[in-house]
């Protein structure tokens, strides 16, 4: 079994090896993608070899043949449709984050309960009641569904997405969603990155 | 040196035991506190041992006592103010995110450059224009921001910000800062997070 570690680094030899690329470079090293990954070079090599043979020793790895190979490893070589749910200040971040477009995921279908915004235009989509949610889904055959609304909402909202065929969902609301097996949920606990900070400062008698 | 990811997994065993504690226990074992995080239970006790002597052996942890002894090491005993640059769709999210508050993160200061925004109260805070950044932060001696302004503008703020004191940041534009030595940058990507989805749904062949 691949650790998720290793399936997380995944992205970020991806992201390394586009700048390695654009700057013009064909190969590169190990030691060189250990470097600007902050990780050592036997980690990135124990890494890769869960996911193919890639490289010569001695040799290095093909850039532009490792980028696409990874590409392809975590399904990134086609578009993906994406459902939002939520369409409040987080979800409008989200909506026009280029991030996502750039690596594929286009937000197809944007569901909200407040009368205010359903019916609106949002990027060029209609944001829709959350009650037609399965349905909409169900007829765009989307698989991968976020969800940016309150705690409150948060589980019932999970339920429509899975019953219209999602199959896995970034979480930002803050509760433990309750999903069947085969579900796969990925949650955002974006303070958890703050509290990173707090360690390193109070190490340093910085706070 | 202590592994970025045993600090990294301290926030996970603290949300942990606040659950656990709510729940009223007041011991638990390192094979319990290794279910709930989806790890191993010598995972966990390798993570702990990094930073103090815990608990007794064959007897588990005290859960208040390990609890509170975490958040000291963590720096979250006390309040922490931040300073947040960009109040757009993202800022104003991070600005009404309750889980930065429950941990101790008051956002004191917000800066931006928009003529519409500048001036205006936010969660009971006047927005302030960019150009006063660095003089409001050393006055009040914050120590941790938040950059969500677009990529063009995060370099030329995260400047005025470590003119003004600040020691850690915690950066959401995608670009990549240059900062002095001793400055804690930490970056997030949550394109990250879907491709992590994408990866597993494509190996169940559902993407
Ligand atoms: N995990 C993190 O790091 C992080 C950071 C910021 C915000 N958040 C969380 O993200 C969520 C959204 O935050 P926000 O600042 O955008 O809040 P918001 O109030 O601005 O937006 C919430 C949106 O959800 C909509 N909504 C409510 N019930 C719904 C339902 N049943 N179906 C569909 N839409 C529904 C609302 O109408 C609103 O548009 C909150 O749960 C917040 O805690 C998490
Ligand atoms: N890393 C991630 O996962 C992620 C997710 C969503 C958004 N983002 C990024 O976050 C940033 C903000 O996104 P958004 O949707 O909130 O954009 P936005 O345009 O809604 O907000 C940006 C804000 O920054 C302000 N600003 C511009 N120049 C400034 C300056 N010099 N000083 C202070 N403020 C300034 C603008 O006036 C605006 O209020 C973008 O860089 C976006 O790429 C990152």
């Amino acid at each position: 079994k691949i650790p998720k570690r290793s399936v997380e680094r995944l992205s970020i030899y991806k992201r390394i090896l586009k700048v390695i690329m654009d700057a013009g470079f064909t190969t590169v090293s190990s030691s060189e993608l250990a470097e600007r990954a902050g990780l050592n070079p036997a980690q990135v090599r124990k890494d890769l070899v869960y996911f193919g043979q890639f490289g010569t020793p001695g040799m290095g790895y093909q850039v532009s043949t490792l980028h696409r190979a990874i590409t392809r490893i975590m399904g990134l070589h086609k578009k993906i449709p994406v459902a939002l749910a939520g369409a409040g200040n987080l979800g409008q971040a989200l909506l026009s984050y280029q991030g996502f477009k750039d690596r594929g995921f286009i937000i197809e279908s944007i569901f909200d309960n407040d009368p205010e915004k359903v019916g609106k235009m949002k990027n060029g989509i209609k944001i829709r009641n959350e009650k037609n949610s399965s349905s909409e889904i169900k007829d765009k055959k989307i698989k991968v569904g976020i969800i940016s609304t309150p705690s409150s909402a948060a589980q019932s909202i999970a339920n429509k997405l899975i019953e219209g065929g999602i199959k896995g969902i970034l979480n930002f609301a803050p509760i433990e969603l309750k999903v069947p097996s085969g579900i796969i949920v990925v949650n955002v606990a974006l303070c958890e990155k703050l509290e990173m900070l707090s360690y390193y400062l109070s190490k340093r008698k910085i706070l």
